[in-house]
């Protein structure tokens, strides 16, 4: 099972609908300071489920929405849609325990008329919940807040933590 | 389950000391419960000695290099037991001299066989060293775009650019 | 002296948005209190909104990158009211882009008329910009030393070296 | 004023004495990771007196003394020296306030034969104090843990920290 890609729409800095493609190896990702290069691993995060906002650096969902940037026209809500490649092995089984070779997890919040979020997600389109991506996610690997995911500035966190913290990294994984 | 974690704990650290003395170049690497006997009321201790130093060295005494690459070779020893279908890395290599980022970048690589591995980074030893590249650009009015036709001579002059102009 | 801090935080806020509009290429900075009557109680709040971006940025969403922008600009604003002899920067370019670390190096070589700038770094684009340069190695025994006839050329070659061997 | 240079003596992995000349202007230190470039800012800090050996990345006081490197052969004690430049200026005033054309500011470490740590200052090669060293910094603006000094990592912090944080720098440069 691998990533595809990404399709981000108007998620912080993202004005409409930007698709990023990826490949089965080895991608790089690269660009000037403040480009959103950072934004695209909080947009993966925020389908996956991250535990806090803080993680993807909002306050709250409100600041995950398309500001409107120089313009100063906000949107009125996000979406990101995961794209997996989800083939069956020999044995019939897949990586992602739903049986479609492609995969997309969707994860939308919109403000109301009385500026409230609403956060929803969708399996191939269909209404889904955050429990049952948790669950097809963890079957895969591929949990939120996962060893696999390092954030910028997170690299020697793993040197720098306290034993036990460590420990707990790995009782996630064992 | 205390038998499976220490199992697992032997199994990673293991790994642990294989792939820290690849990307040390010959340094020596170990992890160790705390409370062997009882390993959830303890944590998970880790040393790593880079080539040359002293075996006395203290992980909070190694260099912001140094910790990085302990860091990394920890997450590839855990990809070892039990991998995750993707590896995220935003800017891992912020403080990797160029040797240490090419061997990071080419450990990528490697073990994209096994898994997919997507990097964010600046330096160009590890844009070289991708197989694919995507560039992401907020032209001047906060609205971030992928930049069209964008490969790894792009990749690379994108970030020369600013340096052939001191020139 | 409640009358003494706020003359003084006027003043090195209008020396940051001066420095910031210049180091972030046209964005907008300024530091403010949290209680203007009452200095002492409240903190300093600290805005920074890069061009094209839109006023209603908190500082907690900017990039890494921007994040150090703003901070080295408030470094040199304080400079411009109350300089220390020197400045000590180590690695501070870890974030920055080749167009940013350029600005920021480019900002010390102008102000060491005034001060002595320090920068530790492994870019090459600061490297290029510094008017002296010491290497420093630890030949594989742990033990630190200076490398000698060491001048821009072999800095910037020191660096280059691995990712020549690529290729 | 400026910073000629640093004599270093097995202070942390500098083995033996070698010395760090730096010039009026802009200086570029490079080199590979663990090669010793962040040892010496904690040099300097160690001199200028840092209130923490945390803050020069130490337990304590022993782990700045030189361990042997690869062939473990430690050394007993370390000793570093900041050499200053320090001119009279037209109405005779310097910047450090002592009446001599170059400051030499040396603060040692030793461990004595039942391994405790003794730390002693010199200014000019004559006993001196640490807190005489504060009094002389603090005239030439040049105190440990300021502003002037950003630490490896450290970068982002003025960025990130809390607004009564933030002020208290400030305040100590009003
Ligand atoms: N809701 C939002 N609407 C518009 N822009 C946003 C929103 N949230 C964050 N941003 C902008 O996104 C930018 C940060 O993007 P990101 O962190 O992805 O940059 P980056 O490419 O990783 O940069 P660096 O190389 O410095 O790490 C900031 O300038 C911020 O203002
Ligand atoms: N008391 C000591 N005796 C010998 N070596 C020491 C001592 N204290 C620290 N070291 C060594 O110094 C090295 C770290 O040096 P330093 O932090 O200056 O590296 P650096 O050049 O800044 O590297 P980087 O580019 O990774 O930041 C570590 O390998 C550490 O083991
Ligand atoms: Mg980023
Ligand atoms: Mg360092």
């Amino acid at each position: 099972m691998y990533l595809k890609g990404l399709e981000l729409e108007n998620f912080k800095s993202f004005k409409g609908q930007v698709d990023v493609p990826f490949i089965r190896g080895f991608t790089a990702i690269t660009g000037p300071n403040g480009s959103g290069k950072s934004n695209c691993g909080d947009a993966i995060q925020f389908v996956l489920g991250t535990k806090s906002n803080k993680n993807i650096r909002a306050d709250n969902s409100k600041d995950l929405i398309f500001n409107g940037g120089g313009s100063n026209r906000p949107a009125r809500g996000c979406k990101v849609t995961l794209i997996f490649d989800n083939p069956a092995a020999e044995d019939e089984r897949r990586s992602l325990n739903i049986d479609t070779d492609e995969v997309r997890l969707t994860r939308s919040i919109r403000l109301t008329k009385s500026n409230n979020v609403v956060s929803e997600y969708f399996l191939n389109g269909e209404s889904s919940s955050r429990n049952h991506f948790r669950m097809l996610l963890a079957g895969a690997n591929a949990s939120a807040d996962g060893y696999n995911i390092v954030l910028q500035g997170d690299v020697t966190n793993l040197a720098r933590m306290t034993p036990s913290k460590r420990r707990k990294v790995l009782d996630k994984v064992a | 389950r205390k038998k499976r974690l220490s199992a697992v704990l032997k199994e990673v650290d293991s790994n642990f000391r294989e792939v820290y003395k690849n990307l040390s170049g010959g340094g020596k690497g170990e992890l160790f419960l705390e409370k062997p006997d009882d390993p959830f009321k303890g944590g998970l201790s880790m040393w790593a000695k880079p080539p040359g130093k002293s075996s006395k060295v203290k992980l909070e005494q190694l260099s912001g290099g140094e910790q990085s690459m302990a860091s990394l070779a920890l997450i590839f020893a855990i990809q070892d037991y039990d991998p995750s279908p993707f590896y995220y890395f935003d800017e891992v290599d912020q403080n990797l001299d160029p040797i240490n980022a090419e061997r990071i970048a080419t450990m990528c690589r490697l073990r994209s066989e096994k898994a997919q591995f997507i990097q964010v980074t600046l330096r160009k030893v590890s844009l070289q060293l991708a197989d694919h590249h995507i560039g992401i650009t907020h032209a001047g009015d906060g609205c971030s775009r992928r930049i069209a036709n964008f490969d790894r001579e792009r990749a690379i002059e994108l970030g020369e650019k600013a340096f052939s102009e001191l020139k």
